[in-house]
C-alpha cells in the first residue's frame, strides 16, 4: 500500500497548480525509496515536466512497492481545492486499488475530509533525461521572472535568451515593436533578490513564451528559479522547494525557419 | 517565427 502525509498540504495544492494547464492526464508514480513523482509531456511533445517530492519530504510516507497512479489533474485539482491551505493532506492507495484517496485535517482536527478520485489507465511515454553539464546557470528571484515572461508576452510570442559576461538579456519582437530587458549579477545578500550567472559558454537560444509563461504557475512554490541553458538543448526552468522536492520544465528551443 | 522543435529530438525514449 501507499500512505504520504505532507503536513503543508498547500505544497500539494501549489504543485498541482503548476502542472495541470500544461498536462491533461498522468501518471504519478510512488516509490519505496525515491518518493511521489511524475513525469509528463504536454499534448504537442514540445514541453516536459518533472516533479519529484522526495519519501523523507513527507512527514510520514509508506511504499512497500512502486505504484502507478494514471490521474486527470483537472479533477485532481478540483479536489485539492477543497482543502484549506492550512490543512494537513494525506494520499492513501491500496497496490490494486482503482481509487487515491485524499485526506484533508484541520489544524486544530476538528474537520476532517475524505474524498477518493477514481484512478484511470494512461498510455505515457517515459522519456530518458540525460544528465548534461548545462553552459550556463542562472538563479534568479521566481517572481521576477514571471514578471519578464508576461511582459514580454503582450509584445511577442517567442523570448531570445542571450548570456554573456554582460548579463543575461530577455528580447522580443512583435507588430507594435521590440523589447529588450536585461539583468545583471548582483551581490545581494538577501537570497530572494539575488541574480547569479554562472558561465561557461555564451548562449543564445530563442523559446516560445506561451510555455515558459505556463511554467511560471510554479512561482509561489519558491522564491528563487534556476534557469538552465546549454547551445541548442532545451531549458530548464526549476523550481526548488527546499527540504521537499522540486518540479522541473524543460522547453524545446525553436530554430530558424 | 522559427520552427518549434520536438522534445523528443533531445530525449531519449
Amino acid at each position: 500500500m501507499f500512505e504520504a502525509r505532507l503536513t503543508e498540504g498547500a505544497i500539494l495544492k501549489k504543485v498541482l497548480d503548476s502542472v495541470k494547464d500544461l498536462v491533461t492526464d498522468a501518471n504519478f508514480e510512488a516509490d519505496p525509496t525515491e518518493g511521489f513523482k511524475l513525469q509528463a509531456m504536454d499534448s504537442s511533445h514540445v514541453s516536459l515536466v518533472s516533479l519529484k517530492l522526495h519519501a523523507d519530504g513527507f512527514a510520514h510516507y509508506r511504499c512497500d512497492r512502486p505504484l502507478t497512479m494514471g490521474m486527470n489533474l483537472a479533477n485532481m485539482a478540483k479536489m485539492l481545492k477543497c482543502a484549506s491551505n492550512e490543512d494537513a493532506i494525506t494520499m492513501k492507495a491500496d497496490d490494486a486499488g482503482d481509487v487515491v484517496a485524499f485526506m484533508f485535517e484541520s489544524p486544530g482536527q476538528e474537520k476532517i475530509s475524505d474524498f477518493e478520485l477514481k484512478l484511470m489507465d494512461i498510455d505515457s511515454e517515459h522519456l530518458g533525461i540525460p544528465d548534461t553539464e548545462y553552459a550556463v546557470t542562472i538563479r534568479m528571484p521566481s517572481a521576477e521572472f514571471k514578471r519578464i515572461c508576461s511582459d514580454l508576452a503582450t509584445i511577442g510570442d517567442t523570448v531570445a535568451i542571450s548570456v554573456s559576461k554582460e548579463g543575461v538579456k530577455f528580447s522580443t519582437t512583435g507588430d507594435i515593436g521590440d523589447a529588450n530587458v536585461t539583468l545583471r549579477q548582483n551581490s545581494e545578500d538577501d537570497k530572494e533578490k539575488m541574480i547569479s550567472i554562472e558561465l561557461g559558454e555564451p548562449v543564445n537560444l530563442t523559446f516560445a513564451l506561451r510555455y515558459l509563461n505556463s511554467f511560471t504557475k510554479a512561482t509561489p512554490l519558491s522564491d528563487q528559479v534556476v534557469i538552465r541553458l546549454s547551445p541548442q538543448l532545451p531549458i530548464v526552468v526549476q523550481y526548488v522547494v527546499v527540504d521537499v522536492g522540486y518540479i522541473s520544465y524543460y522547453l524545446a528551443p525553436k530554430i530558424e525557419d | 517565427r522559427g520552427k518549434q522543435q520536438n522534445l523528443k529530438a533531445f530525449f531519449t525514449m
